[in-house]
């Protein structure tokens, strides 16, 4: 939308609301995470200032567009909203996007048929002029977040919308996640220049190596290559559809003797947040005793090379594909990633290779199922997978259920299972939030739209035969069995069929080298139960105090001693210095105020009106009463003239007659 | 909740934004736009 006051601050004040639902609380924070890895745009717990984005759960899911300055907006996600794709959609409006169809250009994209769309709905399909909404020089994009699907708002079977590319009919709609036009659409805006989270990734595709560096002290370098012979035939960006490109970097461990190490590592990184998530593949076609050490070069003051600590030794590496792998990080200082492979004993033809690295400030997935030989299983009876059996943080055992039969849809469930700590663990489960994301394998985290679904075990849900839900599975679970044999109990499925249809499943990077990833990640949201803290006011971020220039702006909280130190604000006043002199900044609220010197005094709209009103009432009633004492003295002379006149005609008449 | 073996939070249909919207009989700009005055104005 076009208008800077429709424009958010980079850091955007929200509040969730009690009526949120808990999963829809966990999802939020989650998209959250995705505006801030992809997007200059940060989200934090409001805190006192003018305009806030207000999440609570009305009715259905909807949003207003752009940064109504009205104190407290209002966003809705309601029942069934709780989907990261519909709330980063909900948001994008929030910071002024409309729709993508509703662009001024649109026409020359897709058709609408109108004689398809429900009666009365015709307005949603609205075109905006370029005086109202700016397409910001970004080609129209079939595959926005913000896009209509083609069945929106239509009266029978048919749709409503056909995009004039056919290939995109079944694009248009999508739910997953930010396209790469939105990013760019909205870090055109918001004029980003870089986001919170994101670190770096790399696919070797250009020589600089991503200013990876190999280091002296090793036995031997990593190669960029293209291909090795004994494997991988074709890096992992690529798999080898592009002839000309597809580098990564190979170690081969057939030339050195066992022990011998190559290290290749990253350029200096410099944190923000103090938590990271490393991604990676690797191939292994050398011993499967060749390991991989991940290292953290940490600089800190007066320590110019760095303090090497060890993260992570990956073993027993698969032999023959591409394998992907996280690794969690905790650093607060300058840093590089190390990459050391070592040659492991037993006979070696090739070696280690690695391939599209991703570094980013964010919590890595908690598990990884891999599932193999995928195509194959798209709409084949033969498609219902369950997963290995994984433990949450809590301790809680849990499975995962995919579901490819059905013609159209894949279905995803998570199931609770017996486990080895269930008798140390608080049953029924509560507000355990199971996040479960199809990865899409672009080799660029910021390109990547993975499509995630959460649900949150709510502890009070039975089922009709009256066991709650979530109660331990050994006792409201049925009997299963691990592909080796053991037994166990698996705890009912809850989840969605319409996890993603197959055609899209088919798109982007979902399936690459006919292997899906699904990542899990099980985390406790109850402290998400609790009403988010309420603000401590502080200067607004959108009010601009006249202070001295250069003075501090002390206020009533800082530490700063100055003219404040001694001036109290009542009412949660904050105190502020303008020109020297310490005054009070006053809350206030959608209907109310206080004012005063110090605050002491309230004030509501209710009040101006009863105010004006009443004064305008003793206004009229002044004025009714002027007018009727003016009509009776009008009256009261005239009379007297009258009578006064008649003395005088009669006078006048005896003499004429 | 009915005791199926998987409970589908979707109820098996697949909804997007304005059909949610629309079950509840709401009427959003667009289906899930609040306008002020203004914007109403410029479509």
């Amino acid at each position: 939308i076009i208008g800077e006051n429709y424009r958010w601050p980079h850091t955007i004040p929200y509040v969730l609301e009690d009526s949120l639902e808990m999963n829809a609380k966990g999802v939020i924070l989650n998209a959250f995470e995705r505006y801030r890895l992809k997007t200059c745009i940060d989200f934090k717990p409001w805190a006192g200032e003018t305009n806030y984005i207000s999440v609570f759960k009305g009715s259905g899911c909807w949003s207003s567009v752009g940064n109504m300055r009205a104190g407290k907006q209002e966003l809705s996600i309601g029942q069934n909203c709780d989907r990261i794709a519909t709330i980063q959609h909900e948001f994008l409006h929030a910071l002024g996007f409309w729709h993508e169809q509703s662009r001024s250009d649109r026409d020359d994209y897709v058709n609408i048929i109108w004689d398809r769309i429900q009666s009365g709905k015709e307005h949603n399909f609205n075109t905006y002029d370029d005086q109202a909404s700016d397409t910001l020089n970004v080609p129209y994009d079939y595959t926005s977040v913000m896009h209509y699907s083609k069945t929106a708002f239509r009266n029978g079977t048919e749709p409503t919308i056909v995009t004039r590319i056919p290939d995109f009919m079944d694009v248009i709609g999508q739910r997953m996640d930010f396209s790469d036009s939105d990013l760019l659409k909205l870090n055109r805006l918001y004029n980003c220049s870089s986001s919170l989270s994101f670190m770096d990734s790399c696919d070797f595709e250009l020589e600089n190596v991503c200013g990876m560096i190999q280091s002296s002290g090793d036995n031997a370098d990593w190669q960029r290559v293209s291909q090795v012979p004994g494997g991988p035939e074709n890096d992992h960006s690529n798999m080898g559809q592009c002839k000309g490109s597809g580098f990564f970097m190979h170690f081969n461990s057939s030339s050195v003797n066992v022990g011998a190490t190559a290290v290749l590592e990253s350029r200096k990184l410099y944190p923000k947040r103090g938590f990271q998530c490393l991604q990676f593949y690797l191939y292994n076609s050398g011993s499967e005793n060749n390991q991989l050490n991940i290292y953290i070069r940490e600089y800190s003051a007066g320590n110019e090379n760095g303090t090497l600590t060890l993260v992570e030794e990956i073993k027993g590496i698969p032999l023959g594909s591409w394998e992907l792998y996280y690794v969690t990080m905790k650093v607060t200082n300058k840093f590089r990633v190390v990459f050391e492979g070592v040659k492991g004993t037993g006979a070696s033809s090739g070696g280690l290779s690695i391939d599209d690295i991703n570094l980013s400030e964010t919590r890595c997935p908690h598990h990884i199922w891999r599932i193999r030989n995928f195509t194959q299983l798209i709409g084949s009876p033969d498609g219902t997978l369950y997963s290995p059996p994984f433990y949450s943080p809590k301790g809680y055992a849990f499975q995962i259920y995919l579901n490819l039969s059905h013609p159209e849809n894949a279905g995803i469930y998570f199931h609770l299972i017996s486990g080895a700590n269930d008798d140390q663990l608080q049953w029924p489960c509560p507000w355990q939030q199971a996040t479960m994301t199809l990865l899409d394998q672009n080799p660029d985290i910021r390109q990547q739209m993975s499509n995630q679904r959460s649900i949150t075990t709510d502890p009070f849900m039975t089922t009709d035969n009256g066991n709650y839900f979530w109660d331990r599975p050994s006792k409201v679970g049925q009997v299963a069995s691990f592909p080796n044999g053991t037994q166990f109990r698996r705890g009912r499925g809850y989840g969605t069929s319409a996890f993603i249809t197959h055609e899209r499943l088919k798109n982007r990077d979902f399936i690459k080298g006919n292997d899906v990833y699904i990542l899990l990640t099980v985390e406790d949201i109850s402290h998400l139960n609790s009403t988010q803290t309420q603000p401590v006011p502080t200067p607004d971020d959108n009010t601009h105090v006249n202070s001295t220039p250069g003075q501090p702006v002390p206020t009533s909280t800082s530490g700063i001693a100055g003219p404040c130190a001694n001036f109290k604000c009542e009412n949660d006043g904050v105190c502020a210095v303008r020109g020297g002199k310490a005054e009070c900044r006053c809350p206030s609220g959608e209907d109310w105020w206080y004012l005063g010197e110090r605050c002491e005094k309230k004030g509501s709209t209710r009040d101006t009106i009863i105010i004006a009103v009443s004064s305008t009432a003793a206004v009229f009633a002044l004025m009714l009463i002027v007018t009727l004492v003016s009509v009776y003295c009008t009256r009261k002379k005239y009379r007297k003239k009258a009578t006064s006149k008649t003395a005088d005609i009669s006078l006048e008449n005896q003499h004429a007659f | 909740l009915p005791t199926p073996e998987n409970f589908d939070v979707d109820g098996g249909i697949d909804q997007d934004i304005f059909d949610i919207n629309e079950d509840l009989g709401l009427d959003l700009f667009e289906g899930d736009i609040k306008l002020n005055g203004v914007q109403g104005r410029n479509s």
